[in-house]
Order: structure tokens, then sequence, then C-alpha cells
């Protein structure tokens, strides 16, 4: 038996969407620990990881650990009939091939019963070993997606260049090139606005704005995100989800042929 | 331009 309650529903369909256009099927793991789940795109070349931890949920309940194979894509369609304010819970028997979505409206004076088709997903896990990264950018989530917005409207690529004097993000197109610098900015008195850089060395790297572009829509998770970089590494792009948990991006670079 | 690697250059299945 699984059970999970959120009283913010909005929170998961955010989630969802902030998956939706980099993986179409994935096994989310239920455990005693949480609700997670690790996927990567069609092409092998990103990755993401979400974790969902049990005591950030009203109610959860899982008597045994266990995957369920789900569309991300009919999942979406399905948070689609909840409300944003509305509390979600998810339901699942051991042996059956649905799960239930429940949507309750905050004054119970609605409430919706979805059933949804669960999946046998062939899916590696990937072993993701700690890490010291060389640099550590904390900056505005609003700020990074719209540098990349930005930079998408003029190349193909980014090349993220951390120094001394800040984090500069560049790009190459056959109209121009564009490059922003944003330097460090701890002196503002809200945290939510400071940009952050931590660097043991420099580092310069170069990846597909349009998978990059796709982690920003995870931008309404998290005022703030993180992102870790480290010479002939995937770069870290994290989103932390409050009192919850975090949504993870991984990114293989690219290299000069 | 460029090469693009892939995830699974560098991490490989646990």
């Amino acid at each position: 038996m699984f059970e999970l309650r959120l009283v913010q529903g909005s929170l998961l369909k955010r989630v969802i969407d902030a998956i939706k256009d980099l993986v179409n099927d994935a096994n989310f793991d239920c455990s005693s620990t949480g609700f997670s789940l690790q996927a990567m795109d069609s092409s092998h070349v990103a990755l993401v990881a979400l974790l969902l931890r049990s005591e950030g949920f009203e109610h959860f309940r899982c008597d045994r650990t266990f995957s369920m194979g789900m569309s991300i894509a009919n999942m979406a369609k399905m948070l689609k009939c909840a409300s944003n304010d509305d509390i979600i819970t998810i339901k699942a028997d051991d042996g059956t091939d649905t799960v239930t979505f429940m949507f309750e409206s905050p004054s119970q004076d609605k409430i919706s019963d979805i059933e949804m088709k669960l999946m046998d997903i062939d899916s590696d896990h990937l072993g993701i070993p700690d890490a010291e990264y060389e640099a550590i950018v904390r900056m505005p989530s609003t700020e990074f997606g719209s540098i990349c917005t930005s930079l998408s409207t003029i190349g193909d690529t980014v090349t993220i260049a951390v120094s001394k004097q800040g984090v500069t993000f560049s790009t190459k197109g056959d109209i121009g090139s564009g490059n922003i610098t944003c330097r460090q900015n701890s002196s503002t008195e809200k945290p939510e606005e400071a940009t952050i850089i931590e660097m043991k060395e420099p580092v310069v790297l170069t990846f597909a704005l349009k998978y990059i572009t796709t982690f920003t829509k995870a931008t309404s998770l998290s005022s703030q995100v993180t992102i870790s970089l480290s010479s002939d590494m995937p770069v870290v792009v994290e989103y932390k989800i409050a009192e919850m948990g975090h949504i993870r991006y991984y990114l293989a670079p690219k290299i000069e042929e | 331009g460029g090469v693009q690697l892939a995830i699974t250059d560098y991490y490989r299945s646990s």
C-alpha cells in the first residue's frame, strides 16, 4: 500500500511541468524516504533527479519499496484536472497496474478521483557519486531563466565561464553574439536576490541551450538556482524545493571537435 | 558547434 497526501497540490503540478519537456516516461521510486525519480532524456544527454522527502507530505505511507512507471505527459494531463489550490492524494496498491489521484478543493466541496494506467519501464539507474565542484554559482532562478531565454534567441550553445570577476554566459549565432556577466552580489537585503560565487578553480564549459532552457521550467519551484561546474564534467543545475527536497538536472558538456 | 557528450559517458548504471 502506498499513499501520499500533499496539501500544496500545485507543487506536484509544477514538478511535473519541470520534467515533462525533458522526459517521456519514468519510474517513480517510492520508499519510506520519500517519492523520487531519476530519468534521462531520450538522447541520454541530460538527466533529472527529483526527491520529495516523506516528511514534506501531510501523510506518507509506503509499506514496501517499489517503482511506479508513469508517462509524464499522461500524468500532466491528469494533473490538469486539479486546481492550483487543491489537495492531492496519490494512492497505489501492491500488484495493481493503476495509480489513483484524488483532488480535493480546500473547502472539500469538490472531489475528483482520477485513475491512471501504470507502465512497465525499463530504465537504467545511474550512480552519481558525490563530487567536489570547482565552481558553484548561486543566483536568482528568474535571472538565470531570463539569461537562458535571451541567449537562446541568438545561439544554440551557452559557454559558462566562472572567474574571480563573476560568471559569464556567452553565445554565438549566425546573427551575432552575446555575453552576460553576473558579479557576486551578497550585500542585498533579500537573500533570494543574491548572487554568490564559490570558486576553487576558474571553469569554462559549453552546453546546448535547448537542454538548459528546459531546466529553467523549474524556476517557479525555487527563488534560487545552484549551478555546479567542474572541468570536463556534467553541470548540475539544482532547484531546492522548500521543506521537501530538490530537483537536479545534469547535463553533459559539448567539446570541441 | 562541438561534439555533444552523453551523460552515460560520465555516470554508470548502479
